[in-house]
């Protein structure tokens, strides 16, 4: 699974 | 995006401003540790190696222009402007960089979510915000003089970061599979940092005195 929800924080 | 990381974002970003504020219009950099910018221009300039590569939204790569481009403009200021410079507390400041950049760059090697070049960055970067205040917080307990732009620049990144974590605790509860345990324990140290801080500062606030650290 592709787990890049924490990427879009700054 | 939820409320609590948008005010964090916007405290994040008054932060930035009220220091650029303070060295642009008054031309002085007291109080403020350049060590502590330069690893914030480190953290930004390793943290966003995705700029151009991932879009994610216009909010966010604007904000992210935003941060690398102030944080660097802040380290250009005390380090070569003519007359800000001169204010710099260099006999202060001494706290050495790498002390905190070579320790977090290994725990990053060692500890990630993925052994990329782009995650160790990633989070190597989340291990260096979390101590970068360091250098800032040595220099004011140093200060006896803290004057108030320098206090509410603290207060205010010290309120991003709390603030921060309540977008966590939002996101943890509302997005499916949101677990970030390293994002979150480093984001944690960082807010702690700034217990002491904040203890003295609201004190300060509440007895109407100027803000001072005990040594």
């Amino acid at each position: 699974e592709e787990d890049d929800d924490a990427h879009d924080e700054l | 995006m939820n409320i609590f990381r948008f005010a964090g974002d916007m405290t994040h970003l008054a932060s930035v401003l009220v220091l650029l504020l303070k060295i642009h219009t008054i031309k002085s950099c007291a109080g403020i540790s350049l060590k502590t910018q330069e690893l914030y221009a480190l953290v930004f300039a390793t943290r966003y190696l995705d700029l151009f590569t991932d879009y994610i939204s216009l909010y966010n790569t604007l904000m992210k222009l935003i941060f690398l481009g102030s944080s660097f403009s802040i380290v250009w200021y005390i380090r070569y402007h003519k007359i800000v410079r001169r204010s710099y507390d260099k006999d202060q400041d001494t706290f050495r960089h790498y002390f905190l950049v070579l320790p977090c760059l290994l725990l990053a090697l060692l500890i990630n979510e993925k052994f990329t070049f782009r995650e160790v960055m990633w989070t190597f970067s989340l291990y260096l915000e979390a101590v970068a205040i360091l250098p800032q917080l040595v220099l004011l307990q140093r200060t006896r003089n803290i004057d108030n732009l320098t206090g509410q620049y603290v207060f205010l990144l010290g309120a991003y970061r709390a603030l921060y974590i309540l977008n966590w605790i939002y996101r943890y509860f509302t997005e499916p599979h949101y677990v970030h345990w390293i994002t979150w324990i480093s984001g944690l140290v960082q807010t702690l940092l700034y217990a002491d801080f904040f203890y003295y500062y609201f004190q300060s606030w509440k007895n109407n005195v100027k803000l001072e650290l005990p040594a």
